[in-house]
């Protein structure tokens, strides 16, 4: 079992959830992040002054999937969610040891 | 033996009002706690804690989860303590110290009554409660000895945090039996000869939670003050783990000064039902050691 | 040393505190999360028109624990948190090699 | 690789970022948590009645880095997240697998 983890443009979540359907997963948790990195923030004007906002919002998805099929999670994520600027993001792969579905007690790849 | 009773209750009650004196100021710097209160002499509550002004912490929580557990035992129980220990944990009280939540929680989750030998273990949680084992054992130091190692392991297991114990327990027996201050700084000074690094003679200012530290602190300020007051007030205005140190200092203070010594402003802040329970256990449990059972 | 993430139904986050707190464990961080799953999401109304969001907002709570004891962390949540119905969620356990207390500098099982 | 993830309280999240920085590590993934532990919650006036709230606002840091920094960005965050008083936080370090950075395909260390 492993996590993928994608920190990922916002409005490129529809389209990576759509293609990660396509492939059969469904079973996603979604948070809204900040990240720092080469992408630069953007300037606000507030109160007719500009300041430079240095993080930029991104969206951080979640998915435990079996270890089977990981390559093929991390693939259809990066071309979904890549635009090929810069900050289109990260994708993590770590070590998952147990799941299990709260509802039913299932652990292991029958708790996905 | 009445004069004892009532020492034993001033330990008891020293011991709450050093807590609630404290606690406001616990963590603060002397710098820090002079600069907001000048010298700090009343019972003010707040802190990081925000308590109501004569709320008492951890310290005195755990003091009495013992005592009541000895009474109710009517003598020696390591596993009474241990099960009020764990009811007290899962009461959310304000403040729990991170080594004796762990202790707790291993006797709760595994039944363990003795934690393994822990580096980091020679904090002043098991010290800072032990004062109902000394009332117990009035008269007997050995036993005194087991069983305030005993408790002690419950949560620390490291021999600075042992010596404390054994350290304050023999002072308390003879301040409980009205040896003088003069004396108990004499009997004392024999006793640091086998604990080295509680020596105090040029106090460094240090109050932390590590046990050395509060030891030092204790020993300080108790021989320097010339009145329950000056005891505490010194104590807590050394800030660092101030409601620890001056809940020690209070406890040696109040058997030293009886509760004639304990100042009545302070007491008025007090829960009245928290000071009759203390009052009753005080009694109880001195009227159950060898002491006691002998006369 | 693990780390037990359970991704619950957001009313349930008072009773599997509480149920925690009952074996000893009181050091948690939370944060709020979107689920998708198979549970699926409400409508809600906007200027008079139906939208389906297809969401459903979830915490996710985050306890670092010793390993003798992850068994009895999961078993309390897993209890604390069902209520039978689909979208109850999951729970996922992953290794951590290391824990620092940062006020102390404790590292390991002395800075949980 | 690894993950270092750093609860702090939200006022150090400049200065760690600064220290960071002087380090050379620049990609970070922040969010927003709410801790429970033994700091207390600000006081709430609720009818009258004074309340404490149990949790704390904090914020989470995610930086992935290579195995041969590990040690360094845990003792930067350490000094740089550190007032001394409780609530200051904790550092977590998990085993990562595998990065990926979406807009160039670059795997492993290559992708930080
Ligand atoms: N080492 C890292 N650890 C955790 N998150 C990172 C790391 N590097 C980058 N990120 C996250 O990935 C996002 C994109 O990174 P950025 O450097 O802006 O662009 P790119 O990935 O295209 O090089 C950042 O906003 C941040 O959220
Ligand atoms: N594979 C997965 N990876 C990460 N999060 C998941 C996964 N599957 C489900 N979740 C999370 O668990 C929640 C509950 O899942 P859901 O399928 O709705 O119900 P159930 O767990 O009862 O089968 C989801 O809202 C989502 O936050
Ligand atoms: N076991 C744990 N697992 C996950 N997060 C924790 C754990 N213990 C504490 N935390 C987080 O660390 C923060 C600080 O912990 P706290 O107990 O208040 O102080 P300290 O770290 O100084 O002992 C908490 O607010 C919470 O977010
Ligand atoms: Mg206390
Ligand atoms: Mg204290």
């Amino acid at each position: 079992l492993k996590k993928v983890e994608a920190i990922i443009k916002p409005f490129k979540l529809d389209e990576v959830k759509e293609a990660l359907n396509e492939i059969g997963i469904q079973g996603i948790t979604v948070s809204e992040v900040k990240g720092f990195g080469r992408q630069k923030g953007h300037t606000e004007l507030y109160r007719g002054a500009e300041y430079v906002v240095d993080f930029i919002p991104k969206i951080k998805m979640e998915i435990i999937v079996g270890d089977d099929i990981v390559a093929k999670v991390v693939e259809t994520i990066e071309q979904a969610a890549k635009t090929g600027r810069i900050g289109d993001g990260k994708i993590f792969v770590t070590p998952v040891e147990e799941v299990v579905r709260i509802r039913t007690g299932e652990r292991g790849e029958d708790a996905l | 033996i009445e004069d004892i009773r009532s020492r034993a209750r001033a330990a008891f009650i020293g011991l709450a009002v050093g807590d609630s004196l404290g606690a406001p100021v616990e963590f603060m710097t002397a710098g820090e706690i002079e600069e907001k209160y000048g010298v700090l002499k009343e019972i003010v509550g707040g802190g990081w804690l925000r308590l109501k002004p004569g709320q008492v912490t951890d310290d005195t929580d755990m003091a009495l989860c013992i005592a009541r557990a000895l009474a109710a035992a009517g003598g020696w129980s390591l596993t009474g303590i241990a099960d009020n220990f764990a009811g007290w944990l899962k009461s959310k009280p304000v403040d729990v110290g991170a080594t004796c939540r762990r202790g707790i929680r291993n006797y709760m989750l595994k039944g363990t009554l003795e934690t393994p030998y822990n580096q980091w273990d020679a904090g002043n949680g098991a010290a800072m409660r032990m004062l109902p084992v000394a009332l117990l054992t009035l008269g007997d130091e050995r036993m005194m000895a087991d069983c305030v190692v005993a408790q002690a392991r419950i949560t620390h297991n490291h021999p600075l945090s042992d010596g404390a114990c054994v350290v304050l327990g023999k002072l308390l027996h003879l301040a409980l039996l009205g040896v003088s201050k003069s004396r108990l700084r004499l009997e004392l000074e024999g006793l640091l000869a086998q604990h080295e690094s509680f020596r105090f003679d040029h106090y460094h200012g240090l109050s932390t939670g590590y046990v050395v530290d509060t030891m030092q602190t204790v020993f300080h300020h108790f021989f320097r003050g010339r009145d329950f007051e000056e005891c505490l007030v010194g104590a807590v205005n050394q800030g660092g783990d101030a409601d620890t140190t001056a809940a020690i200092v209070g406890s040696l203070a109040g058997a030293c000064y009886g509760m004639e010594g304990i100042p009545r402003r302070w007491l008025k802040k007090m829960d009245k039902n928290l000071l009759a329970e203390i009052d009753r256990l005080a009694r109880k449990l001195i009227d159950l050691s060898p002491l006691a059972t002998a006369a």
